[in-house]
């Protein structure tokens, strides 16, 4: 991470991130919602900094290489 | 394997139609961002991770020192976005001109516009970062600067200086000692007040070059009418008169520090820049006189990025502690954060990305992370590899060292 937080704790337990699944999402209780256009709009740019702005086949584990 | 399909946000305050300010707290997608790493078969994985981020200092600032017409507004808004990536908040752009403004104003003119500017802020805006400027080029230049205002249609607002008894066709600073001056100014910064949403504008302060002003008959008889035996007491006649129309308009300022060696009247929330290194003290020492005094300081001495030596120059300028000097706690707050300079009107879109990036990060961290966060090497292996993220991102970021990036090779 660049700048480093101020506290940090990482786990070895990790995660599997499918791109064509993954959704930003308001917290119900979140002050912002949906139409938000100032989050909306930073949404949509990370969703591509994440990703990329292509699509994505799904990952063939069984022909996975070392 | 697990998988993970949604990020959900919850915000405290909505923001979503205001400006940003030095209190809008953000950057938690970009930590989120950085956090997702990709394997070699092209699956991506985040691990398990618990964060609590803050910032250490309000202000994280680059001051950007540019010809306008060097740089379109694109280069700006590329820059606000890896600003961004570094949780940098606050864009300073000093605006300049090279040395052929006006003679080749036409160069930079049909960009000239508040318009153009308006895209700027509104750009800042959407990435919570705040913009901030001095010198609003679609009005004037700096406003104690000698320039092209002759030109540019402000008639008698530059003094004429004098070679003997005959004026020698130059023109100096701003002339102080009338009153069309303080008109004049006054529509100048209500302009102002009307593009940059910001509570602060820049207004300089350390361009009065007395040399001219010495030299007008018109000046002199002023500086003997109001009793003036000392040209930095005109000259503080001239800054308070300036920051007394921006307190009209309900803005606060900041000020070189010049403006506080020269004794000139602040308002006690007046931020202080620092930028000379060793005059008339050194920077730290200019800190704790700043801070001792009750105002808030912001520190940029230590911070020349137009500086490029050979090898790893980055790591001086991450060693700074901003807080290295005499003082009591009280003082010690009132240091809000810096700003990164890249001084020189020469940068344009060729050459600015490289030479800002990755090193600006350094100082990035330095203003972000606690202090406690210094170990040179833990610094460079993360620097590296943020800058190999730059370049995925398109960013044509400089290396720090010997060494590559796997983009580099995709890229080829």
């Amino acid at each position: 991470l660049w700048p480093w937080p101020q506290y940090i704790q990482i786990y070895h337990r990790r995660y599997t991130l499918y791109p064509n699944n993954f959704q930003f999402r308001y917290h119900a209780d979140s002050a912002a919602q949906a139409g938000c256009v100032v989050l909306d709009e930073a949404f949509r740019r990370y969703r591509n900094l994440l990703f990329g702005s292509g699509s994505w086949p799904r990952p063939n584990f069984a022909r996975r290489h070392p | 394997m697990l998988g993970k399909n949604v990020l959900v946000v919850a915000v405290i305050t909505a923001e979503c139609n205001e400006f940003p300010n030095l209190e809008s707290v953000e950057n938690c997608l970009e930590t989120f961002s950085q956090l997702v790493w990709k394997s070699a078969e092209g699956t991506f994985f985040i691990n398990k991770t618990k964060i609590e981020d803050f910032p250490r200092f309000r202000h994280r600032g680059i001051l950007l020192d540019t010809s306008r017409h060097y740089l379109p507004l694109s280069t700006i808004l590329d820059t606000l976005d890896v600003m961004a990536y570094n949780k940098f908040n606050v864009f300073h752009w000093h605006l300049v001109d090279d040395s052929s403004f006006p003679y080749k104003q036409e160069a930079s003119r049909p960009r000239d516009t508040p318009q153009e500017m308006w895209n700027w802020v509104v750009g800042a805006k959407a990435l919570s970062l705040c913009a901030v400027s001095h010198s609003p080029c679609f009005v004037a230049e700096k406003p104690l600067e000698k320039s092209s205002l002759e030109e540019l249609g402000v008639p008698g607002l530059l003094t004429p200086c004098y070679s003997g008894p005959h004026p020698s066709g130059t023109f100096g600073p701003v002339n102080p000692s009338l009153n069309s001056t303080y008109d004049f100014m006054s529509t100048f910064f209500l302009e102002i007040s009307s593009v940059f949403p910001d509570f602060y504008l820049h207004l300089g302060g350390d361009e009065v070059d007395f040399t001219c002003w010495r030299s007008n008959p018109s000046i002199q008889a002023f500086m003997k009418k109001k009793g003036f035996d000392d040209f930095k007491q005109l000259e503080s006649f001239y800054i308070q008169t300036l920051l007394d129309i921006v307190s009209d308009y309900d803005k606060g300022y900041v000020v070189w520090q010049e403006v506080f060696d020269n004794k000139v009247k602040i308002r006690p929330d007046t931020i202080i820049q620092v930028w000379r290194e060793e005059a008339p003290v050194a920077y730290m020492k200019e800190v704790e006189q700043i801070t001792k005094a009750g105002f808030r300081a912001l520190l940029s001495a230590p911070w020349y990025l137009n500086r490029v030596t050979y090898g790893p120059d980055w790591k001086d300028m991450y060693k700074v502690e901003p807080l290295a000097f005499h003082g009591t706690t009280e003082q010690k707050d009132l240091v809000i954060g810096g700003e990164a300079c890249m001084w020189g009107e020469y940068v344009d879109s060729t050459n600015l990305v490289p030479r800002l990036w990755p090193r600006a990060g350094a100082i990035a961290e330095r203003l972000w992370s606690s202090n406690l966060t210094t170990n040179m090497d833990f610094a460079f292996r993360r620097l590296s590899h943020f800058r190999c993220e730059l370049l995925r991102r398109g960013v044509q970021a400089e290396p720090i060292s010997v060494g590559y990036c796997e983009q580099e090779f995709e890229q080829s």
